[in-house]
Parts: C-alpha cells; structure tokens; sequence
C-alpha cells in the first residue's frame, strides 16, 4: 500500500524542500522504500543530495521525452532505501513546452505509474508557484502536505492552494487528500509566531500535525553537507521532530 | 531625475517583499517622492500597508484593462510620501492572459509611463518567479536589487535571474542596469552565514552591497503592525541597516 506525498505551498522559503528531504529521509530509515522527486526548477532537493555534475537525464526529460523511461532518471542517494529523480533548471521550460496539452496536468502521474509499485512512499517537492509543475505534483499524489511557516505572511496563499486542490479534486484526481498542514520555522519564544500558530490551528482545526518545527540552525546547515537532519545531527531539535513528523504521517497515511 | 528599481530573485523567501517596503519607506522619509509597486499576486506589500477591503482596483486591472487608468489604481499610505498600487491574486492570471501577446512584457512600463514623472522612485516587488510579471517588473526599471539570502542554497537560482537579465537587456530594456546584491537574513555567528557571504562576493564582487541585512526578529514582526521598520523599531538593526542601504542606494543610483 503505496502513497505519494505532495509537498506544496506556493508562499516561498516556508520549508517545502527541507520536509520534503528529511520526511523522504526519515521513512527511508525507518525502512520504506522512499522515492524523492524533485520538480522545483531551483533542484534544492537535488543538490541536498548529489553532485550537479553526476546528473544526465533530468525529471523534465522523463516528463517530455517519450523515449526516456523512469529507469533511465532514477538515481541512488547516500541513504539507504532513498532513491531520487533529480531536477535541473530545464524544468522551468515545463510550462511553455505543456501549454495547451490538456495531457499536460498527467505527465508526472502516467511517468511515475511503472515504478510505483516498487517504492512505499514518493515524496514530491514543488517550486514556489501553482503553475503546471505543482499541478502535475498535485494530479500524481494521493496526499498533500502544506508546511506553513509560522511568520506575518503565513497564511496569504493558503485560500489559493486550498482552492486549486479543490479544483482539481473535482477535475482531475479525486482521490487527493490534505494529509496535513506542517507548521514550521517555529519561533516559541515570540508572540508572532504563537500568535501566526493559532491562525493556521483556526484555519485548518485537526489537519494541523501535532508536529510543529522549530527554526533551527541545524536544519539550515545540513543541506551543506549533502545530509539529512538524522545524520548530519541526529541529537538536534530538527532530528527530533522531523522523526516526529514521520511517525505523525505513518499514522494518518497507512 | 527618477529611477525605477526592481527587487527580483525567484528563490522563495529571501527578502524581496522586506526590501521592497522598507527601501520606499527609507526613500519616503528622506523626502523622496516614492511609489510602491506590488506585482506579487500574493500582495504582500499591499498588506503590509493597506486593508485588503479598501482595494477597489489592482495592478492587475490597470495591466489588463485599457479603460483603467493609474489614477484610478493608486493609493496613499499611512507613510508620508509613500504611494502604493495594489496586488490582488487575481494578478496570478496574467501569465495565462498575456500568452502571445508580444507586448505582453511592456505592459507595466506603458501604464506606468504617466505617473513617472510625478515619483522620484519608484520599487516594484516581485513574485518568486522568472514569468511575465517579473519580466514586466525588468523591461518597466532602470535598476534592479538581487536580495541574497545568507543561507545554503541561496546562489542557486542567480545565475538563471542574471540570464534572464541579460536577455532583457539585450531585447526589452537596454538601460536595465544591476544596482546591487542584498546580502539578507544574514546572521555572523553562523559559519554558514559568514560562507554563503563569501560565495555571494566571489560571485558578484562590488555590487554587492556594503550594507547587509541581519536577521532581526523586528523586521519579521513589522508589517503585522502595517508599519515600516522606521516606525516600528526605528532603534533597531533592522531600521539601521535599511537606513544604510537607502543611503548606500541614493549614492549609487543617484
Ligand atoms: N526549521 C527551520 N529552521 C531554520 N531554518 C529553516 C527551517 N526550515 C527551513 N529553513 C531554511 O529556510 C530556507 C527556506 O527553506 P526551504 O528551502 O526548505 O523552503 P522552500 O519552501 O522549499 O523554499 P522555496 O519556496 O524557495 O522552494 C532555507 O535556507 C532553509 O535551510
Ligand atoms: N532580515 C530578516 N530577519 C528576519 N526575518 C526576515 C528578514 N527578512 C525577511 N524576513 C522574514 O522572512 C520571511 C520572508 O521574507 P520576505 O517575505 O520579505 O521574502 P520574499 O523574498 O518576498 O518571499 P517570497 O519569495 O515568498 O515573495 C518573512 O516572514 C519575513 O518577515
Ligand atoms: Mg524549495
Ligand atoms: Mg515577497
């Protein structure tokens, strides 16, 4: 039993990629078979894990070339069960390249469809926009993570995202669930953050996890290392509660 | 003689909204006659100074309605000064309407042309994307501000901005000059922050910035209280460092 997680909030630097990194990370080391896939042009995921030189075929060539299969783009990962599909700036042409293929939202979905059966989970991480991209993430997942940081500008877009979700639970992929919304970057000590923690609770109720992620030099650092938060600093608060959060996303998804 | 700066990066969340409100707000206080442009569907800025009901017409209508005119757009603010032409999600449709329309990146310049004569500047604030309205913030300025997060993956998606850039000059706006890169988020204790500034100089030199912007709780919490940091904590290091850079941008725009 399989499920494949979005990661997608189109407000930018709220944590997308670093959940994306260490929930992929995370499962991967409690044993799951774990696909990361990358979509942001940006390839933050990609570059958290492997060297830009050692990539050939990207996500966009498996998204726009036939003839590329899943196989051909698929990488390992210093991690054990963690496999990767990298990305490269060439997926911010996805866009231009897709417009007016009503195929267009199914590419990831139909490229992803052979190789799902062999990974227990595929983590998705999604650019700053609800463009094609984040569409195509949207349309190939059965779940939706919203991380949302806990800071003034938190909860602009969430209407917008919310109702890009409902459109296309409507037209496109009626099985997509809100999994959950991630409050991250969390700053305890100042009344801003607890104050923008309680909006998101009067917004989303019981779809807020019980996780929240505090702001964490750790979790900064670690992408530096080409590591995630476990191994880089398994003792750190951002260790902790990305282990957390893992547990927290077992319990609601299988 | 009047300029017009872009803030632009495609990286989420590195200071652009930040830098856009408190460099106009530091230019409205030195007597400049300022115009605050937000081109973010996501209407940050707007929502940093006005009421979200109050908006009557966008940005977005003065770009896609011939009949709209500035006048009928812009609004004063709180700020002396300082005026302001709204963003509305509805902004986030641009891209799909100006397909093909190969005036589509003059847009901004054209109905911003009337009123630059009655602005000494005049700073635009863009989404985190490298489409139509970033390319209409770029072909409407005389200058541009790259903010820099001091963080890892800060450098990733400059070079793509700075091809972007040169293609813009090279086809749309030759007088588009870079003003300078905004080290931001910057925090010295950090080796990480203190590396990432290294890259940033190596990479751009002396246009960088000779002020930098530290993280400071005050600026997170300023545009909750719809104020700039000058009013909010003129004594604190966010009003400092932004007081230094409007200095630092006069003399090198000026
Ligand atoms: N809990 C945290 N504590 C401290 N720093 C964090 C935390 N989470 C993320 N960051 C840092 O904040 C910045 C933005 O995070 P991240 O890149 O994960 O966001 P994003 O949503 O993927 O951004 P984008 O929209 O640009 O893709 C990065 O420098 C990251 O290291
Ligand atoms: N120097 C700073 N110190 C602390 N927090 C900061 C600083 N500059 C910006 N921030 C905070 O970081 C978050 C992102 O900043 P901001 O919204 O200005 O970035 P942005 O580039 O406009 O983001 P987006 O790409 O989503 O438009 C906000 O919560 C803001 O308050
Ligand atoms: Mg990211
Ligand atoms: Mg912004």
């Amino acid at each position: 039993h399989s499920v494949r997680i979005a990661i997608a909030n189109q407000k930018g630097g709220v944590g997308k990629t670093t959940t994306a990194i260490n929930l992929a990370a995370g499962l991967a080391q409690r044993g799951k078979r774990v696909l990361l896939v990358d979509l942001d042009p940006q390839a933050n995921c990609t570059i958290s894990f492997v060297d830009r030189q050692s990539i050939e075929l990207s996500v966009y060539d498996l998204l726009t070339e036939s003839a590329v299969e899943f196989r051909d783009v698929v990488m390992k990962t210093s991690q054990e069960n963690l496999d990767l599909l990298p990305a490269r700036i060439s997926l911010a042409k996805l866009e231009g390249k897709l417009i007016g293929d009503f195929e267009g939202p199914y590419k990831l979905k139909d490229r992803l469809h052979p190789a799902s059966s062999d990974y227990d989970a595929i983590v998705i991480d999604t650019p700053p926009t609800l463009g094609m991209i984040t569409v195509n993430a949207l349309v190939a997942s059965t779940h939706l993570i919203i991380p949302i940081e806990a800071a003034y500008f938190a909860l602009e877009g969430t209407q917008d995202l919310r109702e890009t979700v409902k459109g296309i639970k409507a037209r496109l992929n009626p099985q997509l669930d809100l999994l959950g919304v991630l409050v991250t970057k969390h700053d305890r000590r100042t009344l801003l953050s607890r104050g923008v923690y309680e909006e998101i609770y009067k917004g989303f109720g019981e779809k807020v996890f019980e996780t929240t992620i505090s702001k964490s030099v750790r979790l900064e650092e670690s992408p530096a290392y080409r590591e995630s938060i476990f191994t880089f600093a398994p003792a750190s608060s951002g260790a902790i509660e990305y282990a957390k959060l893992c547990d927290e996303v077992m319990r609601r998804a299988y």
